[in-house]
């Protein structure tokens, strides 16, 4: 464990809290795209089934708990909370998010490093997560103007994103016979996604005005 | 092996 991964980490989970705060805070998801949840909710399941039969660390199996949990209950609420449910803006969340899934499932087929069951569903996660962020990239640029939450939200995410490949560099120039070749180009191809989102977010805080994508 | 390939991370 390095600060990079560390940082990482937490930035990922107070992306959750951020999220899960507005949801229950304002009850209301609006900005928020269900699609890129469900993507999320997909990833975790199919990368934390090794909490199975595989242990780690506490500290690991605890995230991989929480990252679980809000994930499912972030979907919870967003589908079928009788409040919350309601503010969900499905005409602008209209991203075709099945392609991801099939694209991304082909892709594990094809490239891993190993042709076993839960090792090609492993590298599927991997592969979901770097196009999981689209339908809400979609979604922002069709919200107009975006809450500070949201706005909030997707740069953490972005942030953990960026630490990610920060912890990268670190592990490969500190450990001995580190090498994930499909996670590092998913990763980077992943934080790719983030950089027109950066540029917006950064310039409207600059500015001190309200976040909107052109 | 599990560290090696990364699995160890989240």
């Amino acid at each position: 464990m390095n600060v990079f991964r560390l940082a990482g980490d937490l930035t990922h989970l107070l992306s959750l809290v951020v999220l899960l705060l507005k949801i229950v805070a304002t009850k209301s998801c609006r900005g928020v795209s269900a699609k890129t949840q469900e993507l999320y909710a997909i990833v975790f399941v199919t990368r934390y089934l090794d909490l199975l039969f595989s242990f780690v660390s506490l500290y690991n199996s605890v995230m991989k708990v929480v990252f679980l949990g809000s994930a499912f209950s972030i979907v919870y609420f967003m589908r079928y909370h009788k409040v919350v449910r309601h503010t969900y803006d499905r005409e602008l969340d209209t991203f075709r998010s099945s392609f991801l899934v099939a694209g991304s499932m082909v892709l594990a087929l094809l490239i891993n490093s190993k042709y076993t069951f839960f090792e090609v569903l492993w590298t599927f996660s991997i592969y979901l997560e770097a196009v999981a962020i689209l339908p809400q990239l979609v979604m922002l640029q069709r919200t107009g103007n975006i809450d500070n939450l949201t706005g909030n939200y997707v740069f953490l995410l972005g942030m953990y994103r960026g630490l990610y490949i920060l912890n990268w560099i670190y592990r490969y120039s500190t450990e001995r016979r580190y090498w994930q070749m499909i996670v590092w180009v998913s990763g980077i191809i992943q934080t790719a996604l983030y950089a027109d989102f950066f540029y917006y977010y950064l310039k409207c805080w600059n500015e001190n005005r309200t976040l909107v994508i052109p | 092996d599990y560290m090696e390939t990364g699995k160890d991370e989240l």
